[in-house]
């Protein structure tokens, strides 16, 4: 089984060692709980 | 002074200054032909363009021996990062001993804790894993002192709280300086033939020849006068150290390896430094762990893997899983920074082949196939919410005993009434910490599973989702797609059949709706996934939920399921508001 989520385009900066790794083709072993990524609208406010 | 090891053979004529600038001599070809030929693609050495902040020093580990509760001959396997190394087989006894090293880089960010598995080894059979422990190497590092860990327990893989025996290691970190003096100390042994520890100008000229240099002869004179600080018409260690620090970060003195003859010079002095230092311990011998593998079950298999080694290391690389490298399922573990491999039965491949990477294969699932997989599922969930299946359990736990920790299970086994119960499991509160829990505006991870994530579809399908018919539109189905997901990340998380089968809302919002797509129960291992002929995340059977939320807009939250376990289980309804971490479901086994 699977989940799969979806977020709106430029809604979430995912955390970089994890879209490293997929653009290796290569998963990475994960818990409930660890971090996945930072939402971007509140860094766009926050930057502005 | 020096190596050993490296010193040509006694009969081999010594050059002199008459052939300074004859090609590179043939002692040096000779090490690279040692060294390429035992090298596959895999046993590269691991450089990277390491940043001189990143590099916190070469970590040398020493596996000296261990104490184990039975007799057989023993290996150990160091794993760090993505590389593994092993031993040699120990004598037939109790107390192993290996004496073996190796040198590793270790990065301020990147893995530092170091696995050493001790496995019975077996004449025809896979070895087996006895035990195993992890050592922090910035622990080791911030003791700053060489670290003799003896008696270190072995734990068992199937429970960390049985302890099977103990080892003895020898752990040590040096720092850069360290290192850069060191390096020079071993350049120079390479061609100090007089063993006096200082460079002639014949041996200093030969020794610019086999870095590749081909700089006129006038100039390595002048180079030579320029390292000769005190004129005494020899280049002593340091005065060395002080050309190749200074002359290096002018203009590259070091073209090539003199061991691999790998091109340096693409990054910077450090990494050429760490390249050779790590090199020179592998031409030398003195590193006597066989390196080349990518993790401690591939390092551990017995002879049958050294028959078709060529044939192993092709499948073993990292990627796609298609062909025969659906053999094996690599992951990176993201808490050790460490690749571990996947327990499937080889059957079981082989069928999913069969069936998921070939056109015949799906036009069979097409005819009928659909239908017994769904009714395979069903009967399977059946069977596992009969009493009768709960004497399964003990089975399961033993052919995953690395992987399911019985330890953060709220229940104990007795508990549990059927198998399904126990795939269910609860885990004790904590056991899964939730990052930044007060802050909604970081998403957590929303199962215990593999993770890919892309920032677009486009990405997802180049890199993983091979399904010609996969769209963002496709998975969600009419009812949840807008266009601005079209256009978002992606990100999936693939359970395993050991897994803890919950799944949690990964961020906090109000949850707007659920949606049931039927649909076909086919397999979601990556063998199918990465399969042209089959469309598994938009034909199989799903539930799409939405969360709206204040920090991401909205989330579609898709559970997906598969074939046995098809049976998708939410814990909240419409209209709840959810926090991030909370238990949102599970998956069990049924149609």
């Amino acid at each position: 089984s699977t989940v799969i989520c979806v977020f709106e385009k430029d809604a979430i900066q995912i955390d970089e060692d994890l879209l490293a790794n997929s653009e290796r083709s290569l998963e990475t072993l994960v818990s409930v709980g660890m971090t996945l990524g930072v939402s971007r609208r509140k860094q766009a406010t926050e930057e502005m | 002074m020096g190596h050993g090891s490296s010193r040509p053979d006694s009969g081999e004529p010594s050059p002199d200054a008459d052939t300074a600038e004859a090609p590179v001599p043939s002692r040096f070809a000779r090490f690279r032909r040692r060294l390429r030929f035992h090298r596959s693609g895999s046993d590269q050495l691991p450089f990277k363009n390491l940043a001189a902040e990143d590099f916190a020093g070469i970590a040398r580990i020493e596996i000296i021996g261990a104490e184990m509760k039975f007799k057989d001959r023993w290996l150990a396997c160091l794993s760090f990062g993505e590389r593994t190394y092993r031993t040699d087989k120990s004598d037939h006894t109790e107390k192993p001993v290996w004496r073996s090293e190796k040198k590793v880089i270790l990065e301020r960010n990147g893995p530092h804790i170091a696995r050493i598995s001790v496995f019975e080894t077996n004449r025809l059979s896979r070895n087996n894993l006895v035990g195993y422990c992890e050592i922090d190497l910035w622990k080791v590092l911030s003791e700053d002192s060489e670290d003799n860990l003896e008696g270190l327990s072995l734990l068992d893989p199937s429970s960390s709280n049985t302890i099977v025996g103990s080892i003895s290691i020898s752990c040590y970190v040096e720092d850069p300086i360290e290192t850069e003096k060191a390096f020079a100390r071993r350049v120079l042994a390479v061609v100090d033939y007089n063993e006096d520890g200082k460079l002639s100008y014949s041996e200093f000229t030969e020794l610019i020849s086999a870095f590749g240099n081909e700089v006129a002869a006038s100039k390595k004179e002048e180079l030579f006068k320029q390292a000769d600080k005190n004129g005494d018409g020899v280049v002593d260690m340091d005065e060395l150290a002080i050309l190749l620090s200074i002359q290096q970060e002018k203009e590259s003195l070091i073209s090539n390896c003199p061991v691999c003859g790998e091109n340096l010079g693409k990054y910077d002095k450090m990494n050429d430094m760490l390249h050779m230092t790590l090199c020179f311990d592998e031409g030398t011998g003195n590193q006597s762990m066989t390196g080349g593998f990518l993790t401690d079950k591939q390092a551990s298999y017995g002879w049958m893997f050294k028959l078709s080694e060529w044939a192993h290391f092709a499948s073993y690389g990292i990627g796609l899983k298609s062909g025969s490298s659906a053999s094996h399922i690599l992951v990176f573990d993201r808490r050790t920074k460490r690749l571990v491999e996947e327990t499937i039965d080889r059957r079981i491949i082989l069928s999913m082949r069969a069936i998921y990477q070939s056109k015949v294969g799906l036009t069979l699932i097409d005819k009928g196939t659909r239908d017994l997989l769904r009714s395979i599922s069903e009967k399977q969930g059946t069977w596992m919410n009969s009493p009768e299946s709960a004497k399964d359990i003990p089975k399961f736990i033993k052919s995953f005993e690395d992987q399911v920790n019985m330890d953060e299970v709220k229940h104990p086994i007795e508990y549990f009434k059927t198998f399904n119960e126990f795939f269910i499991r609860e885990l004790k509160p904590g056991a899964r910490p939730i990052a930044y829990v007060e802050r909604d505006d970081i998403a957590i991870c929303a199962a215990d599973s593999r993770l890919m994530a892309f920032t677009s579809v486009d990405d997802s399908l180049r890199f993983w989702i091979k399904g010609r018919k996969f769209s963002i539109q496709g998975l969600l189905g009419m009812g949840t797609y807008s266009n601005a997901f079209d256009k978002g990340c992606l990100v999936i998380f693939r359970l395993a059949p050991q897994d803890y089968h919950r799944f949690h809302v990964p961020v906090s919002g109000t949850i707007e709706s659920f949606v049931d797509i039927p649909g076909c129960l086919y397999t979601v291992n990556p063998i199918a996934i990465n399969s042209k002929y089959c469309n598994v995340f938009t034909e199989n059977k799903r539930v799409v939920s939405l969360i709206s939320t204040s920090e991401f807009g909205k989330v579609a939250f898709v559970a997906i399921g598969a074939t046995m376990v098809g049976s998708i289980t939410f814990l909240k309804k419409e209209g709840d508001y959810v926090h991030k971490g909370d238990e949102f479901g599970y998956f069990s086994f049924g149609g």
